[in-house]
């Protein structure tokens, strides 16, 4: 574990309590992609199959279950939560995210470190994780204001893989045989998604203003 | 079976 990774995973913490804070204390999911929400819970879902059968450590398993289970908990929300559920932008949130699953599906049976059912889902799970932010940016273009906290849940969200992609650097020259190739290119690219948000963002920061993301 | 080959990333 190096300082890179550790700040990678609190940030992405940071992201989804910013989240949970913003459905919590507002009781409003407006400006959030459901989406993008289920993408992330079948993220996890296809990722930490190892939950049960691999112990690495009591942080990476505490760290998996609330990652699984606030996204399970934010899908619950935008879908059933009485109060919640009316304040779905559901008219636009309107990305075929299905599009984004099978590619994810097709790209994992084709290029995956081994063809065994939890390789398989693990590279499914990085190459989803790239896209799974394309529905969110989508409706952050289309919802003319976009309030403070959904703005900063999708800036720490961008924000911590670039903190694992300076982890992967600092791994590759610290252990032999680190390649990761497979979540150094799904991490450029989801990285990469978020540089147009990152400029606005830093825009209507450096200029005080809300942020808007140009249609 | 290095370590490599377990994910022990999040």
């Amino acid at each position: 574990m190096n300082v890179f990774r550790f700040a990678g995973d609190m940030t992405h913490l940071f992201s989804v309590l910013v989240l949970l804070l913003k459905i919590y204390a507002t009781k409003s999911c407006s400006g959030i992609s459901l989406k993008t929400q289920e993408l992330y819970a079948l993220v996890f879902l296809t990722r930490y199959l190892d939950l049960l059968t691999d112990f690495i450590s009591l942080y990476n398993t505490v760290m998996k279950l609330v990652f699984i289970s606030s996204s399970l908990a934010i899908v619950w929300c935008m879908r059933a939560h009485p109060v919640v559920r009316r304040t779905y932008d559901k008219d636009q949130d309107t990305f075929r995210h299905y599009t984004l699953v099978a590619g994810s599906l097709v790209l994992a049976l084709l290029f995956h470190d081994r063809f065994t059912i939890r390789e398989v889902c693990w590279a499914f799970s990085i190459y989803l994780e790239a896209v799974a932010i394309l529905p969110q940016l989508v409706l952050l273009q289309r919802s003319r204001n976009v309030d403070n906290l959904t703005g900063q849940y999708v800036f720490f969200l961008g924000a911590y893989r670039a903190f694992y992609i300076l982890n992967w650097i600092y791994r590759y020259f610290t252990e032999q045989h680190f390649s990761r190739w497979i979540p150094w290119i799904a991490g450029l690219v989801q990285t990469g998604l978020y540089a147009d948000f990152f400029y606005y963002y830093y825009l209507s920061w450096k200029n005080n203003v809300k942020l808007q993301l140009p249609a | 079976f290095s370590k490599g080959e377990v994910h022990d990333e999040l």
